[in-house]
């Protein structure tokens, strides 16, 4: 199963 | 303030560009230029532009400001532009926008209340790189969409391939260096990532007429950064966030 990040997961 | 451009594909690209994330925006002047940063509200897409002053016709800032404007009010504006009209834009004491279309359209528009904070921009190591051509991309996304709504991209050395898998059956697309659309792939280590088309498709689509060549840069279940050169502009960088085992 695929989950999408956001952006702020990675700031 | 005041801007004037020399012609108006650059200006309708980046609106149109800025419209496939936000109903909103906030442009920052300062005396270096225009810029824009802003997130979609999922904060899955990020446009980051920044307008050099040197783009300009005509430019000065004497103080930074903060504008904001409702993409749809200032794109229909933008629209009534022929490709060689100038589009100027200043703003008045009464705090409309002012938006010279050509030599004689004189709109003024209202600005709204800028509700802009200051967006960072993800902090992560690229470890792979692919230039195309943005039309050679956009075909590609379409190739991929058929069969799925996420586009996955693989490097390993200079090699590299686009897939996509969905119910109905999967593709790959194994990129060949001997292609004249196809300038770089690089990566210091082998890379996966996947990332939705429904972000993609469309900025590619709104930026891809006026950009020639393209940059994607990615790691492993990391962001995605598109580079898009547009002949005046001074870049125009589209994070998305990928999509990973859970």
């Amino acid at each position: 199963l695929m989950r999408q990040k956001t952006l702020s997961d990675f700031f | 303030f005041g801007a004037k451009t020399n012609g108006s594909d650059d200006l309708k690209a980046i609106i149109s560009a800025i419209s496939t994330l936000v109903e909103e925006a906030t442009f920052v002047a300062t005396a270096e230029g225009i810029s824009f940063r802003g997130m979609d509200p999922s904060h899955v897409a990020l446009i980051d532009i920044s307008w050099p002053n040197s783009a300009f016709e005509k430019y000065e800032c004497d103080s930074d400001i903060k504008f904001g404007v409702r993409i749809d009010e200032f794109s229909k504006l933008i629209k009534r532009a022929d490709k060689k009209d100038s589009i100027e834009i200043s703003i008045s004491e009464q705090n409309m926008l002012l938006v010279t279309v050509g030599k004689n359209k004189k709109y003024k528009m209202r600005l709204i209340e800028s509700s802009a904070t200051d967006t960072p921009l993800p902090k992560i190591p690229y470890d792979s790189k692919i230039m195309l051509s943005s039309s050679k991309f956009d075909k590609i996304l379409g190739d991929v969409q058929v069969v799925s709504d996420y586009l996955t991209i693989h490097t390993s050395d200079s090699k590299g391939d686009f897939s996509g898998k969905g119910d109905s059956g999967e593709v790959v697309i194994d990129l060949d260096k001997d292609d004249e659309d196809i300038e770089e792939i690089s990566s210091k280590e082998d890379s996966v990532g996947t990332y939705s088309l429904e972000y993609l498709n469309p900025v590619v689509k709104a930026v891809g007429n006026t950009a020639g060549v393209i940059t994607c840069e990615f790691s492993s279940a990391k962001p995605l950064r598109i580079e898009f050169k547009v002949a005046n502009i001074g870049r125009i960088h589209f994070y998305l966030a990928p999509r990973v085992e859970s």
